[in-house]
């Protein structure tokens, strides 16, 4: 199972549609303060089924539309496309069958939420049970998001059970 | 289940002082269960020594040393059970040169088994990296997304489809 | 007393409306009391607009901006009292190479008060200093501390009487 | 009130007699990780009266006496002065008349205190006491230690109150 792409539009400061295409090895993201690295993080653990807005670092979830600047006007919806490749035959459970998997997420200001995989509308369950067992998902060591780092040895042993727990 | 979590962490600890001499050349470390007798729900204690150094409570470690060793952690569970891919938002942060080289080293060994995506403001990272990409603000509060040659060259932007 | 922690209160606020645009190259921010009836004990919130950007809260803001903006509101509480020392332990880490510009610039500026002591890894910082000292441990474990030109030359080693 | 010179001698990583003077303007101070700059700020904090062993890494207070390494044996005592100039005008309460101050904190192994102001034995309360109202002191925002700056803004408004407090 490889990432294959990320597509974003009105998630964030990812206002205008933006497709980011995910090659082998090392893939670098760089840029200022504030333009909005950490918001592709946000944006990829959203696809997967984050279902905390504090995770995001909202206070609720629809803190992640495009909520306007200066000179633009707010929109309507977010959405996120979440793209996999699975022609190395690691796929999720129920799909090795298939060369790509691809979640989809959006969310309206009304609080409507929509989620399909391989464009079939599915529910939000559906999409974290896809991850899990693949060793991705929101909560897996494997998304090591900005500041984390320096709180796991200052965390409680019973924190870092969990992380371990999460491999197990 | 009991079993389970024992098996893991005991790979993930093996796994652990072998990858920390490698990140802090030398030095040991090693994960110490809080309670053995109560494996469904017992914490984990690390211990950690960088070379050279006593033995003492990891709380004392220096800034870049407890980041370090962190990322031993994360990085040993991770060859445990490897996902297809891993993500690392400015992990390399508190790093000084040396330790951001073995920071590299070692996930470019693992790129062997996943895709790496790493966000950084750190030169050295930047060289090490297969593909760069650039995001930027030219338009206040409107991120957009640029390849990026090292040298600040921009090959293309991408992803302007509207 | 009440009044005092007022009148600091508006102190501050002022200057932190002053220094955040400052920091920011444009913006505004300021500071609000939780709770006006209450001045004994009302918290403060924190309401920050980087240039060009809409408000909101400031969760939502990067790890850079917030730590910008701390620094502002720190730098803003130095300047409406200065001590006669300020110790920054790495606090330029999450920024951008124009972020730690204009807060060095800042630095600079507020010696006409204090001694600044600032801690660091970053080589623009560096460069900003009129004294630095290179702290070593050319024997595992032992700090030593050697006077440093930029360019890496060792000037003169400190403190080595035993 | 100028900071003028640290003097540390077996306080943590500095168990060889260390002297460091500082200049006017902007001193540096920078090394590879682990090597021992934070350490610098635990002692000035440790000189100045910290009471809290958490607020300098440690479980205990006898953490900041060297511990040994692999080559060197640990020792028996932690000692740290801290020198001020007086010149300027801006002296702390009762110092008007003195052109500098010295403070001096020994702790031994065996949990045994010593403070000095001016080589004059003293009480730990004295050194607190001395530096209240010059606007340096263990809690003030004079001194922002490494991983601070980031909880900041995460701080509940009563911590931030906490800070504007102490200028008050
Ligand atoms: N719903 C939203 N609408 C518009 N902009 C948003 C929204 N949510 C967050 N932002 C903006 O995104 C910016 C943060 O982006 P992000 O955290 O990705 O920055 P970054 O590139 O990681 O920066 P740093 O290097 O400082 O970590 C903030 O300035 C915030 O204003
Ligand atoms: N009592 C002690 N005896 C001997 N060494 C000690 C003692 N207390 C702390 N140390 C050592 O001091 C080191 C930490 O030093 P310090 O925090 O000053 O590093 P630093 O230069 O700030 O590094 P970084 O750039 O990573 O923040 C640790 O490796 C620790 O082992
Ligand atoms: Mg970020
Ligand atoms: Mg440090």
């Amino acid at each position: 199972m490889k990432l294959k792409s990320l597509e974003l539009f009105g998630f964030k400061s990812f206002v205008d549609k933006t497709t980011i295409h995910f090659e082998e090895g090392v893939t670098g993201v760089v840029g200022p303060n504030g333009c909005g690295k950490s918001n592709i993080v946000d944006a990829i653990r959203w696809a997967m089924g984050e279902q905390s807005a504090k995770h995001l670092r909202g206070s609720e979830m629809q803190d992640v539309i495009f909520n306007g600047t200066s000179s633009r006007a707010s929109i309507g919806m977010s959405q996120v496309i979440l793209s996999f490749d699975l022609t190395d035959g690691r796929a999720p459970a129920g799909y090795t069958d298939y060369t790509e998997v691809q979640v989809e997420r959006r969310l309206y200001r009304s609080g409507e939420s929509e989620y399909y995989i391989n464009k079939v509308p599915c529910r939000l369950r559906d999409i974290v049970d896809l991850f899990l067992g693949t060793g991705v998902g929101t909560k897996a060591y494997s998304i090591i998001e900005q500041g984390r780092i320096g709180h796991i040895l200052a965390s409680k042993p019973e924190e870092r059970r969990f992380i371990i727990e999460e491999a197990a | 289940s009991r079993e389970r979590f024992l098996k893991t962490f005991e790979l993930v600890n093996e796994k652990f002082q072998e990858i920390f001499p490698r990140l802090f050349k030398g030095g040991r470390a090693k994960l110490l269960l809080v309670d053995e007798e109560n494996l469904l729900e017992s914490g984990v204690e690390i211990v950690a020594q960088p070379p050279g150094k006593k033995l003492q409570s990891i709380t004392l470690l220096s800034g870049g040393e407890k980041a370090l060793t962190a990322v031993g952690l994360i990085f040993s569970i991770f060859l445990i059970k490897p996902s297809p891919f891993c993500l690392l938002d400015e992990v390399d942060a508190p790093l000084d040169d040396a330790n951001i080289d073995r920071f590299n080293d070692m996930v470019r060994e693992m790129t062997a088994h996943s895709q790496f995506i790493v966000i950084t403001h750190n030169k050295r990272t930047m060289e090490r990296t297969d593909c760069l990409y650039g995001v930027t603000m030219e338009e206040a509060g409107v991120s957009k997304v640029v390849s990026v040659r090292l040298g600040g060259d921009v090959k293309e932007p991408l992803s302007q489809v509207a």
